[in-house]
């Protein structure tokens, strides 16, 4: 479901030039849900940017759902993600015209679902991340984690098979973000979605089958879990 | 430091009314440390928006370094946030357009600080959280632990007797984590500064001389922690 073979993404040249990505190669497989963790600026969040071709790469290749991302122009690219990846974004990106209801539909409506077809399954995602009261509401009179859950509800509808979330449950109590990443853990588990996730929370990692970690833009570990 | 009485903030009116908080008393002392914790929609974001005078009560009294909230006008609610109260907001608030150590000197300078001064001390603020390289790079250019950060360096220049942190350890992994929270502890144990921290993570909370819980709006619970 996604490759990444020896990415590098640097910033800017010379003395001042930043490696964010320092020669990194993954491989998920469907069904996989893989935790990423590692220190703030280690690289995370350019990580699942590239992986969901939101930012390009300054060599390496990446490949999602069979394609590689070296061959799509911008529109290529943002059709493939609406297809195929649903993300989760650490600065969560809901549009604030529209209502929490109003954003799950939008990927489903722009791929040609019907409104009415989209609104009952966006319903349901809200339902399963528990504002089943909130449908009509816009994101500025949403609290701070009720806004990441309408985000996390956006990115698991519409049978994706990659979803990369940085930091889902960044701003959960402790027992809602349990119940986002069971209901992520679930989607994997039946094996059609494939989950890169990138959390400083040991708990929300427990969920995986495997935890890499980086450090400077370095893969240093990739765990696999033993599951009892 | 604070005080609040009886204070209750509602949202709309009629069946769609929303009460955010339902009737919360809380007082915190000079070099008290407190942590709020509780579900996600409980109340956390409004208790901290109503402590720092960004909001308005819909009744009951807020009073923050002797002064009574209801009798100022924006611009003394803005000024008296300036000199008193540090605020570490949930969606951070950074100046797109000023660079990281810019921002942090900003309320110094408003204040009537020279900028050469202001600048020193937000250099060190920096430095304090690990971000002793990055004065000069724009919010668009950090990783989100890092933006976390200097919004943290920000809230905390200036000798403020009041800092208000709304989950300051959300972005950034269990190590920095740490270490944030250690600074805080550290500053409210010198006793000149009082701190609110929302947070969900135990082990922040574990820093803390006492924990509020909310629920719906409510306290439930205000458990003193037991110092060995
Ligand atoms: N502008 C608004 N209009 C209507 N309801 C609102 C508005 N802002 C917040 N609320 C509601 O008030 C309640 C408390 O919100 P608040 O942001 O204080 O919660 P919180 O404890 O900070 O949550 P989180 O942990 O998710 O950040 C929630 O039920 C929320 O939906
Ligand atoms: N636009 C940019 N220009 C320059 N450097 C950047 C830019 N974006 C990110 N960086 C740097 O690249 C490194 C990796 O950033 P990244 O956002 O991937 O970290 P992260 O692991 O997600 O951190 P966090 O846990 O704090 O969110 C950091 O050192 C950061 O300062
Ligand atoms: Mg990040
Ligand atoms: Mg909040």
């Amino acid at each position: 479901v996604l490759q990444m073979c020896d990415v590098r993404r640097d910033y800017g040249n010379g003395p001042a030039q930043v490696v964010a990505l320092d020669g990194v190669s993954i491989e998920i497989a469907p069904g996989e849900l893989v935790a990423v963790m590692g220190p703030s600026g280690s690289g995370k969040s350019t990580l699942l940017n590239l992986a969901g071709g939101l930012d390009e790469a300054t060599s390496g290749q990446i490949v999602v759902a069979g394609v590689d991302l070296a061959g799509l122009d911008q529109r290529g690219l943002a059709t493939l993600r609406r297809r195929q990846v649903g993300i989760v974004f650490q600065e969560l990106n809901l549009l604030p015209t529209l209502t929490a209801v109003e954003n799950v539909m939008l990927p489903l409506e722009l791929d040609g679902s019907s409104s009415r077809a989209a609104r009952a399954v966006a319903e349901q995602s809200l339902v399963e991340v528990g504002l089943d009261r909130k449908f009509d509401r816009y994101p500025d009179d949403l609290s701070g984690g009720e806004q990441q859950r309408v985000a996390i509800a956006r990115a698991l509808t519409g049978d994706r098979p990659l979803l990369l979330a940085d930091e889902p449950t960044g701003a959960l109590d402790t027992v809602t973000g349990e119940k986002i990443i069971e209901l992520i853990a679930d989607r994997t588990n039946r094996g059609n979605v494939s989950a890169l996730v990138v959390t400083h929370e040991p708990r929300v990692a427990s969920f995986a089958d495997r935890v890499i970690w980086l450090r400077d833009g370095q893969v240093v570990d990739d765990v696999t879990a033993t599951t009892a």
